[in-house]
């Protein structure tokens, strides 16, 4: 574990968390695109699979089950509570995410590091990933307004993205044969696609206006 | 690193 990992981890935690609570104390998710939430229930369901199989640390472990608890609680919040479903904006959300899906698993099925249920499946968790946040950031656009709360779920998961980068830099220098192309090359896919988010999201701030993405 | 096949990150 280096600090770019554990800094990871917690800002993704953060992201997760600021939504899950912005969603059951204004008991509203306006803005939320529910299709990143679904994407991102299933990452997790098929990258921790190794739960049951496999013990590595007590973090590990923790972390595994509150990604889980969380992720599907959003969605069954979205989809389900009587308040919180009517302000799911369904008109806008239409990003065709299931057609995400196919291409990540036949992606999976072919490029892989070993050819084994947990592993493929691990791996199609890894490209799913990377495009599970389309949806969402299609969504920004469309309403072009950002509320603060959506935009910083999307900053805190960039971060989080970001400080992983470092923390598999920080791996391949301290640890000999710490070599995953994988694994990097998804991430890397993955962070580009926030980097023209954290554009406007930085000029917002920086002319301190309403974060207006172009159409 | 994939400790026995094993990944190690979250």
């Amino acid at each position: 574990m280096n600090i770019f990992r554990l800094a990871g981890d917690m800002t993704h935690l953060a992201s997760v968390l600021v939504l899950l609570l912005k969603i059951h104390t204004i008991k509203s998710c306006a803005g939320v695109s529910l299709k990143t939430q679904e994407l991102y229930a299933i990452v997790f369901a098929t990258r921790y699979l190794d739960i049951f199989t496999s013990f590595y640390s007590i973090y590990n472990t923790l972390m595994k089950l509150v990604f889980l608890g969380s992720s599907f609680s959003i969605v069954l919040y979205m989809k389900y509570h009587k308040t919180v479903h009517r302000s799911y904006d369904r008109e806008q959300d239409t990003f065709r995410h299931w057609f995400l899906v196919l291409p990540c698993l036949l992606l999976a099925l072919l490029i892989h590091e070993k050819f084994t249920f947990l592993e493929v499946l691990w791996t199609f968790s890894l490209y799913l990933e990377a495009v599970a946040i389309l949806p969402q950031l299609v969504l920004l656009q469309r309403t072009r307004n950002i509320d603060n709360l959506t935009g910083q779920y999307v900053f805190l998961l960039g971060g989080y993205r970001g400080l992983y980068i470092l923390n598999w830099i920080y791996r391949y220098f301290t640890e000999p044969h710490f070599v995953h192309w994988i694994t990097w090359i998804s991430g890397l896919v993955q962070t580009l696609l926030y980097a023209d988010f954290f554009f406007y999201y930085s000029q917002s701030w920086k002319n301190n206006k309403k974060l207006q993405l172009p159409a | 690193g994939s400790i026995s096949g094993f990944h190690d990150e979250l």
